[in-house]
């Protein structure tokens, strides 16, 4: 606890019930105690494959598509305080460690508000993949809501890109070169996440053999005009809109990158294995 | 029943709670395996540690007496030595052990506050035996 780590309350309240009575340990067996609880975290620290004890920050957001994939390799039911999103988890990519990233939304290119280009440029900070870690996949995945009534009366399709940015540049959305990675035509006035496939790029940007200048999405018409940013009928969300007074849902549906992988220890196990564990242990 | 068991050597960073090691009409004492749970709020963890809040680990203990009974699945060599000991007592007894594991997935933030999943294997006693 805090400074302690693992040391558990009644260790921290042995202290203080310590005044005064000899029948309790000395301060010297206190300390070793101590020492003996802080060797024990390192080693379960080392066993989950952590270099030190995480201290997450009180605005950490656990994107729902994590609980998502969660509950579908552990079969846990969903709960009303994580309701379902209606995701499944991607068999044969989760091999035995999966990571979400949000983009930096510091280094994001937002184009002028006059201008009509419908791409948006993301940078994900991929540094925390640890070196010994094999990517097997990674997708994009992006939350388009629903349109409005009005414009339901008049369906539409888009079609969204997504690129690798090969070079920046100088244009509204800071992207000289681009390379297509995957493309999707949707309805407008249906709900729901678009998964991407980036794994060409993640590949080479975790094997160090390509810069990481981020991921280009732009959004079309179908019928390939450019769809203005500020059009109402923008329902993808690439950004944090102006008038989402509510951060908690921008936090659940801005554009997430996964990795999907193996840590690089023995022992890898597959989806469908646990699935199997979770059977056995239901049975019993 | 799960208070009567302690977890001994096993239960560093947990306690003992819930769950059944299963045994029924076992003779008492008998190789078993008994219930531990690992609760992370316990050791400070729940901060960083999403899901679960601390999971079932179990243990192996109990005898292995002579002559072993056929659910404890033992090897031959287990049965060797249970005989020998049941003559000569310095020979120690076959050992009671976890021989069949599971794997747990944890949800959690990493030192960076990104959110990870990971399954890690071998984390969950599922059956004991005396080898």
């Amino acid at each position: 606890r805090g400074d302690i780590g693992l040391v558990p309350r009644d260790v921290a309240g042995l202290r203080l019930a310590r005044r005064g009575d000899p029948a309790l340990p000395s301060r010297a067996d206190d300390v070793q105690l101590a020492d003996s609880l802080r060797i024990l975290e390192r080693r379960l620290l080392d066993l989950f494959g952590l270099q030190r004890r995480p201290r997450p920050s009180p605005n950490a957001v656990v994107p729902e598509y994590m609980w998502e994939l969660y509950r579908g390799v552990r079969r846990v039911p969903a709960d009303r305080s994580h309701g379902s999103s209606g995701l499944s988890v991607p068999r044969g990519l989760f091999s035995n460690t999966a990571r979400s990233f949000h983009h930096e939304e510091l280094l994001e290119v937002v184009p002028p508000t006059s201008s009509s280009y419908p791409g948006r440029r993301y940078v994900f900070n991929m540094s925390s993949i640890p070196e010994r870690e094999v990517i097997s996949a990674a997708e994009l995945r992006l939350y388009r809501a629903r349109s409005s009534p009005d414009h339901q009366r008049r369906q539409k399709q888009q079609r969204i890109n997504v690129y690798e940015v090969m070079r920046p540049g100088a244009a509204p959305d800071g992207v000289s070169v681009a390379r297509l990675l995957d493309t999707r035509l949707v309805w407008t006035n249906e709900s729901g996440w678009e998964a991407f496939d980036v794994s060409p790029t993640v590949l080479r940007w975790t094997a160090a053999t390509a810069h990481n200048h981020g991921i280009l999405v732009e959004v079309l018409q179908g019928n390939d005009e450019l769809t203005p940013w500020r059009d109402e009928s923008h329902n993808v969300r690439l950004s944090r809109s102006l008038h989402d007074y509510e951060s908690a849902t921008w936090a659940q549906q801005r554009p997430l990158l996964v990795t999907f992988g193996h840590d690089g220890r023995k022992d890898a196990t597959h989806v469908d294995r646990s699935e199997e564990d979770g059977r056995t242990r239901s049975k019993r | 029943r799960a208070g009567k068991h302690r977890s001994g050597g096993g239960g560093r960073g947990g306690r003992g709670k819930g769950g059944g090691g299963g045994g029924g009409r076992r003779s008492r004492g008998t190789c078993n395996r008994h219930p531990l749970y690992v609760d992370f709020s316990d050791v400070g963890w729940n901060d960083w540690i999403v899901a679960p809040p601390g999971y079932h680990a179990f243990f192996c203990q109990g005898e292995c007496p002579f002559p072993l009974a056929e659910h404890l699945n033992s090897t031959n060599h287990a049965i060797v030595q249970t005989l020998v000991n049941s003559v000569n007592p310095a020979v120690p007894r076959a050992c009671c052990v976890p021989t069949e594991l599971s794997a747990i997935s944890l949800l959690y933030l990493d030192e960076y506050d990104k959110v990870v999943l990971k399954n890690y294997q071998d984390m969950v006693v599922e059956g004991c035996v005396c080898r």
